[in-house]
């Protein structure tokens, strides 16, 4: 059986409110390392992948591997009914029909039970080889939101041009054209508001901005965002939570 | 409109 305990109900809240909107029905895959899933979007052209390990709950206990197939508007629905705050249990049976969501407040006075039903999913896995990129960009995970939702506004495409020393957002469209450029820059007072770009050579890829407006929704788990890039290979774009990850895979757009 | 390729078309299935 699963039976998995989370300090904060918020950390699941925000890694379904990231993803619910590219992907509707996936397995959460539970295992003793922890509760891992991967799907890809309806077109095929965008992959998610998350993991929680299981140094993120406190107890966390997972027997067997089970797959929670589960529609993640059922589950925005049940979750809004906790706290960020909320201590939240998670518990499924072996071969389980339903997950069973318990929240609970710090003050220990309060606690609601929720079960929602699971579905058979069948999922295709995706084998993702380490890649070693081009170039590897850490910014600001608002600032990342703020261009997409800006250069959106132009255009379908956004071209992502990384160099040595700065890193290039352009796109262009009916009205006409725009770009942001940021370069690499250290703030030591508050480094999550620096800008890196570790390089191996320099890359410039198109990508649909549609998506990446969506990716962006996964903002408020982390204050960075770290963009990986190579030459027709798909985009990774990667949250890093306290014991985890959200990762978005994006195919390139061809022939620019 | 620039064509966009797939996932699929650079990960396959495990």
């Amino acid at each position: 059986m699963l039976e998995a305990r989370l300090e904060q109900a918020g950390v699941l809240k925000k890694v379904v409110e990231a993803i619910k909107d590219l992907v509707q029905d996936c397995n959460f895959d539970c295992n003793d390392s922890g509760i891992a899933l991967q799907a890809m979007d309806n077109s095929h052209v965008a992959l998610v992948s998350m993991s929680l390990s299981h140094e993120g709950f406190s107890p966390y206990r997972c027997d067997r591997n089970i797959a929670l197939g589960i529609n993640l508007n059922s589950l925005t629905k049940v979750l809004r009914a906790a706290q960020n705050e909320d201590i939240l249990t998670l518990k499924a049976a072996d071969s389980p029909d339903s997950l069973n969501l318990v929240f609970e407040n710090t003050e220990r006075d309060r606690s609601s039970e929720y079960d929602i039903k699971l579905m058979d999913i069948d999922q295709e896995h995706l084998g993702i080889p380490d890649t070693d990129y081009s170039a590897t960009v850490v910014l600001p995970s608002a600032e990342f939101q703020r261009i997409c939702r800006d250069l959106s506004q132009l255009s379908e495409s956004v071209t992502i041009e990384a160099s040595k020393s700065s890193v290039k957002f352009s796109c262009s469209g009916d009205i006409g054209n725009g770009s942001v450029n940021l370069r690499q820059h250290q703030d030591l007072e508050k480094p999550d508001q620096s800008t890196s770009i570790e390089l191996v050579e320099p890359v410039s890829l198109t990508f649909s901005l549609k998506y990446l407006v969506n990716f962006c929704k996964a903002s408020a788990l982390s204050p960075t965002v770290k963009l990986s890039l190579s030459t027709d290979v798909p985009l990774l774009v990667e949250y890093k939570m306290e014991a985890g990850y959200v990762r978005f895979y994006l195919a390139p757009k061809i022939g620019d | 409109r620039i064509p966009q390729k797939q996932i699929n078309d650079y990960y396959k299935k495990k």
